[in-house]
């Protein structure tokens, strides 16, 4: 098992010219992968900057804005529609209780006073007790007054009914299932529209080329690292037949067949990629403007939009009818104290009378 | 609010 320790040893010459030939093919190396690494940083940068290809990636998504979702999620929370639809139906029956209760309470105060009158016509002045209609005044100004009020609770009513017309097709929607909801939507991303047309299909063959120029030069980079490049041979033949060194014009004429093919095919990796840089970035200034001025893109928007405004319309209808409601009930208590107070002067206005009657009748 | 207010309402007027 001989070794021979001095196999590497050389002339001092060759040994500095060794030493000058390695660091100038370590700054070749170094140059040519330098510039595959620039490369590449330079394409993920542009594309970065394009927002690719994450753009086309979405185009199959349609997923529902996380906004809209917690929207729909809080109306459905609330009831949905079906809560203020019984709400709004239950409205006129409520203004027609408290109508009735007030047109019994000033029929009843009408029908006494027209006894009284009569009466008063029928006996002039012996019928000397204060007329109905004097003695009911407050009482009809109280009249006037709910009659007003409930005047302006019907405008009320009209107004939160049409507000419930205008949203209630939105509302319905967003109480829908996610899936469902999701489909309503035109496409959530107007590129999809765009899906499979010409400008995406070119912008994704681009794309793969790019991703092939990459690859490319990875398998190119560990090609260079791979090259021998050992000159000892030489400079000891040199030095045999000449006397002397002349390493750079040896090193050089070696480095350039060892390396010449990896730089011509480094140069035109990075041309290829420059082409294709430049294609991708016309090709996506067309996708951002169909993307723009998609017919889809403003639907969706105006979607989004209304869905948004539902959900405020929603909250805000919602509170109306809890006011309405406690409105007409509040208002009911009120009328039957009225309605009390009515009933309580006409009967003791018909005692009076039948006591009159009585009294004038024995006279 | 949409609807009109009862509180001048509630107060019930003394009959003299």
């Amino acid at each position: 098992k001989f070794t021979d320790l001095f196999e590497k040893m050389v002339p001092m010459q060759v040994q500095q010219s060794l030493s000058i030939a390695s660091s100038r093919k370590a700054d070749l190396v170094n140059r040519l992968v330098g510039k595959l690494r620039e490369a590449t940083n330079l394409c993920n940068g542009v594309l970065a900057s394009l927002n690719l290809p994450a753009a086309l990636e979405d185009l199959s998504g349609d997923s529902v804005p996380q906004s809209i979702l917690e929207k729909s999620r809080a109306v459905v929370q609330q009831g949905g529609l079906h809560s203020i639809e019984q709400l709004i139906k239950d409205l006129p029956e409520l203004l027609q209780r408290n109508r009735e209760i007030l047109d019994e309470s000033l029929k009843m105060l009408d029908d006494e006073e027209t006894t009284d009158n009569e009466l008063r016509a029928k006996f002039s002045q012996r019928w000397n007790r204060t007329p109905s209609g004097d003695l009911y005044k407050p009482l009809r100004a109280e009249g006037s007054n709910f009659r007003n009020v409930l005047d302006k609770a019907v405008q009320a009513d009209q107004v939160v009914r049409e507000r419930y017309n205008t949203h209630c097709e939105m509302i319905a929607l967003l109480c829908k299932p996610e899936s469902e909801l999701c489909a309503a939507i035109p496409s959530a991303n107007p590129a999809n529209t765009l899906q499979g047309s010409e400008v995406v299909n070119v912008l994704k063959a681009q794309l793969q080329q790019l991703d092939e120029v990459k690859r490319n030069r990875e398998v190119l980079e560990e090609e260079i690292k791979a090259v021998t490049f050992d000159m000892t041979t030489k400079f000891l033949t040199a030095l045999a037949q000449d006397g002397a060194i002349n390493e750079e014009a040896l090193s050089t004429t070696e480095l350039d067949t060892r390396y010449g093919a990896h730089t011509q095919r480094v140069k035109q990796n990075l041309c290829a990629q420059d082409d294709l840089l430049a294609q991708v970035q016309t090709s996506h200034q067309e996708f951002a403007t169909l993307k723009q001025s998609n017919a889809e893109a403003n639907n969706r928007e105006e979607v989004l939009k209304k869905l948004a405004s539902a959900h405020d319309s929603y909250v805000e209808i919602s509170s109306n009818l809890k006011e309405g409601t406690k409105f007409y009930n509040d208002l009911t208590e009120i009328l039957l104290r009225f309605q009390n107070k009515c009933s309580d002067i006409v009967f003791a206005r018909k005692t009076e009378r039948d006591e009159l009657l009585k009294e004038l009748q024995q006279s | 609010s949409l609807y009109p207010s009862l509180e001048d309402l509630k107060v019930d007027k003394v009959m003299r």
